[in-house]
């Protein structure tokens, strides 16, 4: 038995979208702590890796010590859509019908005494659960600026080049591109803004280091502004993995890690 | 010109 509901659908929605970016199916693994939701895309580039709490949800309850339900992350997020901001959303699986294995959605709105309601069922599918997972990484440089930021400077360079290259300095971040027609240069500061943290660039760099990356994973990253409008990225060095996270509240969030392009 | 890596060597078995 599994059910939990939500008051805010729209974020629920925002985090469904963000992982159908990259992943059409994954398993969603609801556990007693909550629900954990992991993937790879096609391309083996990068790994989204989604962690809802037990108590981030307004209600959870999870019988089961794991179940596994493999998931249509596109058909999920039609469903999402059909919910209405101000509505209930709910989630519930019964494991004991053998005959069809679905996850129910549901929406409900107040309507004083009475409760108007959309219901719907999601078919599952099974997914082989990965069998390997992130290392204990200890990330040696970090840096937090605002996701808009990032969004901005991702799409503008979305528009001259499918690479970017991004150079992390003590002092700075360099991001640019070129292409045979152009090339854009942006450099961006560690800046404490008083009167607004929100609009502050922290950079804490050991060992700068410069890594090229594909420019639109890194732009539908930037999309989670509606999940955090604060992204935190962790790095080593070009060989390893870069770690972009956006969190919410009781220990929540969405964090990707992306395999970067190696300078010949 | 910059080759793509992947993350198929970075995970570790559970």
């Amino acid at each position: 038995m599994l059910e939990c509901k939500l008051q805010e659908p729209k974020v629920f929605r925002s985090v469904v979208e963000a992982m159908s970016e990259h992943i059409k199916e994954c398993n969603f693994e609801f556990t007693r702590e909550g629900l954990k939701m992991q993937a790879l895309d096609s391309s083996h580039i990068a790994f989204t890796f989604v962690t809802l709490s037990a108590t981030w949800w307004n209600e959870y309850r999870c019988d089961d010590e794991a179940l596994l339900l493999g998931v249509n992350l596109e058909t999920l997020l039609k469903i999402l859509k059909c919910g209405p901001d101000n509505s209930l959303l709910a989630l519930s699986y019964e494991n004991d019908d053998d005959e069809v294995s679905e996850l129910k959605v549901k929406f409900e709105v107040d309507r004083g005494e009475k409760k108007d309601v959309a219901e719907f069922a999601l078919k599952l599918t099974h997914i082989d659960p990965m069998e390997e997972e992130v290392p204990e990484l200890t990330w040696t440089n970090e840096l937090e600026m605002p996701t808009q930021e990032l969004f901005r400077i991702a799409r503008d360079i979305s528009l001259f080049s499918e690479i970017m290259v991004l150079e992390f300095d003590k002092d700075k971040l360099r991001i640019s591109c070129s292409s045979k027609e152009s090339t854009a240069d942006y450099l961006v500061h560690p800046f404490e803004d008083s009167t607004n943290a929100s609009n502050s660039v922290r950079m804490n760099i050991e060992a700068p280091f410069k890594v090229s990356l594909t420019t639109h994973y890194v732009l539908s990253f930037a999309k989670n502004k509606n999940i955090n409008e604060r992204v935190v990225i962790k790095m080593i060095d070009a060989e390893t993995p870069l770690m972009f996270s956006f969190s919410m509240k009781e220990g929540s969030g969405i964090c990707y890690y992306i395999a970067g392009r190696l300078t010949d | 010109m910059s080759k793509q890596q992947t993350l198929a060597s970075f995970f570790k078995p559970k």
